[in-house]
């Protein structure tokens, strides 16, 4: 089993969190900033961070992430079990310390009846005195995902019992080290005392949470901030949908290429010899109908086959020579 | 913005993620000084510049104009700074990355 101990370098400590309370109180403004369903204390202890890091850049190797992960809560056999899904980790993050954060109250447990015995009648039962804190146990394990198991047990530490409601850290390294080098990113935890959980917990805002401090090595890249932070074609039309998989284009627009309809050889003007498509009959065109005005529509020229056939018979009626005036026409006949 | 300095230098450029559109899932900042580099680098060149020594020959060979077409150095960041952003990823858990080179603290010929 694994017994770490708490070091008093561990981050929490550092961050002079251990002991905070009310993430409420301590949000302020950021709240905003987080959304409404998020001012928990994993969000009060990144916006720490985010603060820590931002007066003070960090050292070169001293670590350039900080991921944090909620839980979400499952109840097996009546004890509350907390799964945290490590899946967003990038290859390219070396976890240099992972940290377990969970707020633990004095467990005192019941006092309670002793059965006493029945000497003499309307003697007084004495309650016991309560004994002292039950000792709680943090349980790890690691499970890829989907599998049914319970999963490999990775670690269990003994909790002493805290004199008053506090949050506490403890380092988790080398338990997430090994089970992202097993490729299970699935780690649950449990805190047992060795009772039965009264009633089904419920998600709170005391929910534990797992911080992995590592040092993104693709971070130099060129245009690392994109491969985080471009989720979507930024010119794509309208908002993109909060639920489609980032960089997906739902962009109704087809991109064409524009490419000539068929061969320029022939020098006739596009659309002089079609038939509207609308026109039933064949009528023969006059020069003057020709030219309304000026500027002409083009229309959609028909296939090379149509053209050819239809060009045949109307060869005659308005076959097009473009006319040059007198003098031109005298110099080209000179030359 | 008229009246930069022409010679190559930093120039204030305030950017606002909700201006493209990265608002939605950047917890912090919403904005940050990014600032970029514009202006000249002909020769003679200023000290101010700090054209390396390619670009100090380059603008001279341009200037004699024996070979044709070379362009003049370019204007670019020559110290940057880094910037912490706490954001959500996709499964919407806080992360904080420090990325480096995001803003601009001087400009260079090279």
């Amino acid at each position: 089993s694994h017994t770490a101990p708490v070091q008093s370098n561990t981050p929490a400590a550092a961050d002079n969190l251990v002991g905070y309370k009310d993430p409420q109180r301590f949000l302020g403004d950021a709240a905003a900033a987080l959304g409404p369903g998020a001012q928990d204390m994993v969000a009060v202890h990144m916006l720490r961070l985010y603060e820590k890091y931002s007066r003070r850049s960090p050292r070169p190797g001293a670590g350039n992430t900080v991921r944090s992960f909620r839980p979400t809560l499952e109840v097996i056999n009546q004890k509350a079990v907390y799964f945290f899904n490590l899946t967003s980790m990038q290859d390219s993050e070396m976890i240099l310390t992972a940290t377990f954060h969970f707020y633990s109250e004095p467990r005192w447990p019941q006092a309670h009846e002793v059965p006493c015995k029945q000497r003499a009648k309307n003697t007084s039962c004495r309650l016991l005195p309560p004994g002292p804190p039950s000792r709680q146990h943090l349980l790890f394990r690691s499970l890829s995902q989907n599998t049914a198991t319970q999963g490999l047990l990775r670690g269990a530490m003994a909790l002493a019992p805290p004199p008053r409601g506090l949050w506490q850290a403890k380092d988790i390294s080398s338990m997430v080290k090994a089970a992202r080098r097993d490729g299970e990113l699935l780690l649950s935890a449990q805190l047992d005392s060795g009772e039965k959980d009264h009633g089904v917990p419920r998600p709170s805002p005391h929910a534990p949470y797992i911080l992995i401090y590592a040092n993104d090595l693709a971070i130099s890249e060129p245009n690392s901030v994109a491969v985080t932070l471009q989720r979507y074609d930024p010119f794509q039309a309208g908002d993109p949908d909060p639920g489609t998989a980032p960089n997906s284009s739902t962009d109704p627009r087809v991109r064409r290429a524009t490419q000539a309809t068929g061969p320029l050889q022939d020098n006739e003007l596009p659309g002089l010899d079609e038939r509207p498509a609308h026109a039933s009959h064949t009528q023969h065109y006059h020069k003057q109908e020709l030219w309304p005005s000026p500027f002409r529509a083009l229309k959609p020229r028909a296939g090379r086959k149509d053209r050819r056939k239809k060009g045949q018979d109307l060869f005659v009626a308005s076959s097009q020579m473009l006319h040059f005036d007198e003098k031109t026409m005298q110099k080209a006949r000179r030359k | 913005q008229w009246d930069e300095p022409r010679v190559c230098s930093r120039r204030y450029l305030k950017v606002d993620f909700a201006d493209i559109g990265w608002n939605e899932w950047i917890i912090s900042p919403k904005s940050f000084d990014a600032y970029y580099c514009a202006g000249a680098c002909e020769f003679p060149m200023p000290k101010i510049v700090r054209p390396s020594n390619h670009a100090t020959i380059q603008s001279i060979v341009r200037a004699v104009g024996i070979v044709p077409g070379i362009p003049e150095p370019c204007c670019v960041p020559d110290k940057m700074n880094s910037l912490g952003v706490l954001f959500l990823d996709e499964n919407r858990n806080v992360v904080l990355k420090v990325y480096p080179n995001m803003s601009v603290e001087t400009c260079a010929c090279r």
